[in-house]
């Protein structure tokens, strides 16, 4: 027996509006911690882990661990059935083959149900230790976001390099190049405006710039993003899911021959 | 040419 009532549904909307893209098909994992994903995309360089936490549930129950392959395309179209206020309570019953979506307006007076059929998926799950990173970049998602969109009209990759002068993304294509360069800047009105470059050594990394526009689906989750780098390591990108979790993807970089 | 591994290269299976 599973039941998951989330008050804030929109939440579990925009998750499955940030990964559907990136992942076709999925194992949604329940537990005592929470409810969790790992998937990698179907050429295997990007990865994509959720965490929405038991605690950020109004109601958590969860029996026995549990694995339940989804279509993510096809929970996108449910969920996008659900109104934005409205409190989203995921059911599930042992051994059955369909998981229930049950969508409440806030004042109780719509109530809905949406049945969908699960699926049997082999995946792999990996374990990924906590690391060391090269450094650590926290700045506005929306900017992040802005920078990906832009650097793409000119070219197919982005070096991302951080220094002591800052962070600099930089592409290269047929009509052109652009470097675009963050500075440290603390000094702003709203802790969300904030650009942290943590740095213990400079580095510099090459990633497609194709899955780093997917990953910034997620920016309707959090006004932050955070970037971890190191030279032997897939870059993180993270959006924290207020007082519920994270979505965090992984990407391998590009290795020159 | 760029060589891109993939993500079960760097992370150990569970």
């Amino acid at each position: 027996m599973l039941e998951l009532r989330l008050v804030q549904g929109s939440l579990l909307k925009k998750v499955l509006e940030a990964i559907k893209d990136l992942v076709t098909d999925a194992n949604f994992d329940c537990s005592a911690t929470g409810f969790s994903l790992q998937a990698m995309d179907s050429s295997h360089v990007a990865l994509v882990a959720l965490l929405l936490r038991s605690e950020g549930f109004e109601h958590y129950r969860c029996d026995r661990n549990i694995s339940m392959g989804m279509n993510l395309n096809n929970m996108s179209k449910m969920l996008k059935c659900a109104g934005n206020d409205d409190i989203i309570t995921i059911k599930g019953d042992d051994g059955s083959d369909t998981i229930t979506f049950m969508f409440e307006s806030p004042t109780q007076d719509k109530i809905a149900d949406f049945e969908m059929k699960l699926m049997d998926i082999d995946s792999e799950h990996l374990g990924i230790p906590e690391a060391e990173y090269h450094a650590i970049v926290r700045m506005p998602s929306a900017e992040f976001s802005r920078i990906c969109k832009d650097l793409s009209s000119i070219g197919d990759t982005v070096v991302i390099s951080v220094t002591k002068e800052g962070v600099k993304f930089s592409t290269r294509g047929d009509i052109g190049a652009a470097n675009i360069v963050l500075r440290q800047n603390t000094t702003v009105d709203k802790p969300e405006e904030a650009t942290i470059i943590e740095m213990n050594e400079p580095v510099s990394l090459t990633f497609a710039l194709r899955y780093m526009n997917s990953f910034t689906k997620a920016t309707p989750l959090s006004s932050m993003v955070t970037i971890s780098l190191s030279s032997e390591l897939p870059v993180v990108v993270e959006y924290k899911i207020a007082e519920m979790g994270y979505v965090r993807f992984y990407l391998a970089p590009k290795i020159e021959e | 040419p760029c060589l891109q591994r993939k993500i079960s290269d760097y992370f150990e299976g569970d």
